[in-house]
């Protein structure tokens, strides 16, 4: 599986 | 010959740089479950907004003709900004495509 800090990642621009 | 099979559609959306921001927020990425960034949100007033034919859940295939696969997210994301950010060209062409078809 995913590392787990990747998962959630979202970024604004 | 047979019904045609139905089958993603790219679209390439050109969205003119005619605000501050870009207004939008991606996640994914490659080594996630979302392995290509998708459109989370798009804020109204940013270019991507003005622009009216990206939408919440495209995902991004290319940017300005740059792949995004096998791209993690901080990389991907890095694409994106310097494309907004570039003097060059006053607008970044996505290939998107809507999920599940």
């Amino acid at each position: 599986s995913p590392p787990k800090e990747y998962e959630d990642e979202v970024t604004f621009f | 010959t047979g019904s045609p099979v139905p089958a993603p559609t790219a679209t390439l959306v050109r969205v003119v740089k005619n605000a501050n921001t870009l207004g939008i927020a991606i996640e994914g990425g490659a080594n996630t479950r979302q392995p290509l960034p998708r459109i989370v949100t798009i804020q109204k007033g940013g270019s991507a907004h003005n622009c009216g034919q990206l939408k919440v859940g495209h995902i991004i295939l290319e940017v300005n003709g740059i792949s995004l696969r096998g791209r993690e997210h901080k990389d991907a994301a890095r694409i994106i900004a310097e494309a907004f950010k570039t003097k060059e060209k006053d607008h970044i062409d996505f290939l998107v495509v809507e999920p599940g078809l």
